[in-house]
């Protein structure tokens, strides 16, 4: 069995959580994946390079660990992955799963992963999208009763973590858009329109979506997938390439640079200058249907909820 | 409501940057169209 997860081919994502896994509890940093299905992190049967820079889980020092016996690879855009998976106690936060599925890499590629300053991930798509016939972590928690409906969202704080947290997430109305395909968490956009376009040498929103608007490119919302707002090809012709793909803009040009608003389900979501240019912006053009990832720079500016129960998707304000 | 804080880390881009390896990687490794998994061709 095969999973397509070229997501290591933008190796720009910088958010991480900690995780357990085993009894006593062996600690991992995982990748909070919308993107994938599947947890896994390095192990001792791991040879490769790429596991000596991680934390690796030692399947006989934990006493409810159970072998699977099955093996699966996961292939990336930078190599394949393999895993053998297995059975245990997976704490995440305060919430304590038994016999959650996971995989126990086997053979993981040096390049990439073992500059990776997280050990696994932890896929949050839906279960489709996994190997193996075991339920994903968020099935385990609803069918353990540590969760009462199957919904999580992501929050950046502009806060340093314990200090002023703003209890309140987002502010205004949240707006509801269904899921178009329960694989990943892949919601259709209505229209994208800029509200000015002075940009000199990034012409990314210009007129050209107008034309493109109404052809119900979908998107896709990512977390694993970086910071970034990738956007199909025919609408970044203007854009200026650097030789690895990256688009070049020149930061004094911010302020003139157009506001990108995306109508989801009616409702005007914009996204400034301010929020979607990086120091070093990473915008390769997909060749295939039109399609955007909103990734973190969106997901900073709008509070987002991932409602697996009603297969809809929520945004407000953050 | 479970709180599960993040930890902001270094992207493999940046790591493989300051240790001067990402140009030959990104050269030796062909391209993948980030859209290629949501053509479900393979589902």
């Amino acid at each position: 069995a095969v999973a397509y997860e070229p997501f290591t081919n933008y190796l720009n994502s910088y958010y991480f959580g900690e995780i357990s896994i085993g009894t006593p509890p062996q600690n991992f940093l995982v990748l909070f994946d919308t993107g994938s299905s599947n947890l896994w992190v390095p192990s001792t049967y791991c040879k490769s390079q790429a596991c000596s820079n991680h934390n690796t889980f030692n399947p006989s020092m934990s006493s409810t660990y159970q072998n699977n016996g099955q093996t699966y690879t996961l292939y990336y855009g930078s190599g394949s992955l393999t895993v053998l998976l297995g059975y245990d106690t997976v704490t995440v936060q305060n919430i304590v799963i038994h016999n959650q599925e996971f995989g126990l890499s086997e053979i993981e590629p040096s390049n990439p992963f073992y500059y990776a300053n997280f050990d696994g991930i932890l896929g949050m798509a839906y279960p489709n999208l996994a190997v193996g016939n075991s339920p994903t972590v968020m099935e385990s928690m609803m069918q353990q009763g540590q969760l009462t409906s199957p919904i999580f969202s992501f929050y950046f704080s502009r806060a340093h973590p314990g200090r002023n947290m703003n209890s309140q997430f987002y502010s205004g109305e949240i707006v509801w858009t269904p899921v178009t395909r329960e694989l990943y968490w892949q919601v259709a956009i209505d229209d994208t329109w800029s509200v000015l376009c002075l940009g000199i040498g990034f012409c990314l929103p210009c007129s050209q979506t107008a034309s493109a608007g109404r052809s119900g490119r979908k998107s896709h919302r990512g977390r694993g997938l970086g910071p970034f707002v990738w956007a199909p090809r025919l609408l970044a012709r203007s854009s200026s390439a650097s030789p690895l793909s990256q688009f070049v803009v020149n930061c004094n040009s911010i302020q003139s640079m157009p506001t990108i608003t995306f109508v989801i389900r009616g409702s005007p979501l914009p996204l400034p200058p301010s929020a979607y240019v990086l120091n070093a912006t990473y915008l390769p053009s997909p060749s295939g249907q039109p399609l955007w990832t909103l990734g973190d720079v969106f997901l900073k500016e709008y509070y987002t909820i991932y409602d697996m129960g009603n297969n809809r998707m929520g945004f407000a304000l953050s | 409501l479970y709180r599960i804080i993040l930890k902001k880390g270094k992207s493999i881009r940046q790591v493989m940057e300051e240790q001067g390896v990402l140009q030959t990687f990104l050269k030796n490794h062909p391209k993948v169209d980030p859209g290629a998994k949501y053509l479900f061709n393979n589902d």
